[in-house]
């Protein structure tokens, strides 16, 4: 058998900035520091998976092309966080 | 449904509303009257009632601005945020704000229809949060729905009714129209319309919904057929994907659409003739793409015919028995695909698994098998 990495889509700065801004924007995403994020749970990805399951998306905490996708649909600008009315 | 809050709803019953400006995407009635059939959803499910005034301030204030517009919520151009609106309270609360950098529709899908984003931005107005739930009218994209024929689904008809009850004065002896629910994929009752791959995933059909299952997923991904394709039709008879064109047909009564990828192909959609099929057949029940002949096979009733795709006609001695060729299947067929080699038929609640190439029957499953339930 021969084993062949395959390369992740790679995500632009542009993807990120854009994700990041809706993740603050719908989802409360703010920017957090300790012990946490030096763990490695970024506040992104909790948001990145908290998105997910709202949208009944793969929960994968990253951003994946699906996840982008949905992030680029024309929708209402309410937050869909409570929290953050 | 998710409301704001308890105490985010209005404590009288009858409202006003007033708008402020107009759009130049749409004429002054087509405004006005998309407006008021968007405050007419709620009221006709509630006790609310709605009254237009045409000076100060109205508990619903409703405008078309741009950008930076001195509620700290900039809008962002074309695209991306269509509208937004307030929970229900003074000043801002139940106010709506739409982007007027989009492009506004009456009722055409070539911009943004404004009657199904008002109606949206309505339930916030009244205190409604964002449902979870796709097809749901507060769900958070945008997707096109046909004003004309346009209920209020099931979820935001629980939703309003939590906050303000249903609407006393509805005449028991008329009868609405169910309000549409979204179908539970799991339900094992449940017959879908159409199965087809596209580009590695499974999509199943039912009434509006589809079902994107890829190899890595756990659950399939629900969302509205017309989200992925917006032309697309909704109820739909029978899908295929035909790998070498890399195109996905969908059937509905004698017509014929064709999308590759997201988006839809030239001069389409056809007619059933154009796929050698008699004029006498006016639906198929399902289509199945044989990858390994390159043969397409339409099933009507209790017959199967049989087309060649490279020569782009029916071939002889068709239609024929579904149950001469299928072992065990003696019911209509209601959906098609091949996965890995095998052949699957769904007919009923049950899905049989064959060999194509010999007519085998290995197993039957159930319609959820690939549902991942």
């Amino acid at each position: 058998t021969a084993v062949l990495s395959v390369p992740l889509s790679e995500v632009s700065m542009e993807d990120e900035s854009f994700a990041k801004n809706y993740l603050k924007k719908f989802f409360n995403l703010t920017e957090e520091e300790g012990p946490a994020v030096r763990r490695g749970i970024s506040p992104l990805n909790k948001k990145l998976a908290e998105m997910q399951r709202f949208f009944g998306l793969k929960i994968t905490g990253s951003l994946d092309a699906d996840t982008l996708a949905m992030m680029k649909k024309p929708r209402c600008g309410v937050p869909d966080e409570q929290v953050a009315r | 449904f998710s409301i704001f809050g308890n105490n985010f709803k209005w404590q009288k019953r009858s409202l006003t509303y007033r708008i402020e400006n107009y759009t130049p995407d749409m004429s002054v009635a087509e405004v006005d009257y998309s407006i008021d059939k968007a405050l007419q959803v709620w009221a006709k499910v509630t006790p609310l009632k709605f009254q237009r005034i045409y000076s100060g301030i109205a508990d619903i204030m409703i405008s078309f601005v741009r950008w930076e517009h001195g509620d700290y919520n900039s809008f962002d151009g074309p695209g991306k945020t269509l509208a937004h609106a307030f929970a229900p309270g003074d000043g801002l609360g139940g106010d709506a704000h739409f982007d007027d950098d989009e492009f506004f529709t009456f009722r055409s899908n070539r911009g943004v229809v404004l009657f199904i984003v008002a109606a949206h931005e309505f339930g916030h107005s009244l205190g409604l949060a964002h449902s979870s739930v796709p097809g749901a009218l507060m769900y958070p994209t945008y997707s096109y729905r046909n004003p004309d024929t346009f209920v209020l689904p099931q979820d935001d008809v629980r939703g309003i009714q939590y906050l303000y009850g249903s609407n006393s004065r509805k005449d028991p002896s008329v009868d609405d129209p169910k309000p549409p629910t979204t179908p539970d994929v799991c339900d094992s009752t449940m017959v879908l319309d159409a199965v087809t791959t596209h580009r590695g995933e499974i999509i199943f059909f039912k009434d509006s919904f589809l079902w994107r299952s890829y190899p890595q997923s756990q659950t399939p991904q629900q969302s509205l057929i017309r989200s992925l394709w917006p032309s697309a039709p909704v109820d739909i008879d029978a899908a295929y994907e035909n790998r070498q064109l890399d195109t996905v047909f969908l059937f509905k009564g004698r017509k014929v659409w064709a999308f590759t990828g997201n988006q839809p192909v030239r001069g389409y959609p056809k007619t059933l003739t154009a796929f050698g099929l008699p004029k006498a057949v006016r639906k198929v029940d399902a289509a199945l793409h044989d990858v390994n002949s390159g043969k397409t096979l339409f099933f009507v009733g209790n017959s199967y015919f049989s087309y060649d795709e490279s020569r782009k006609t029916m071939e002889q001695g068709y239609p024929r028995l579904v149950n001469q060729a299928f072992t065990g299947l003696t019911r209509r067929v209601t959906a098609a695909f091949q996965h890995k080699g095998f052949t699957y038929i769904y007919s009923g609640p049950y899905m049989y698994e064959y060999d194509l190439g010999t007519g085998t029957l290995h197993r039957v499953l159930r319609n959820s098998y690939f549902l991942r339930c």
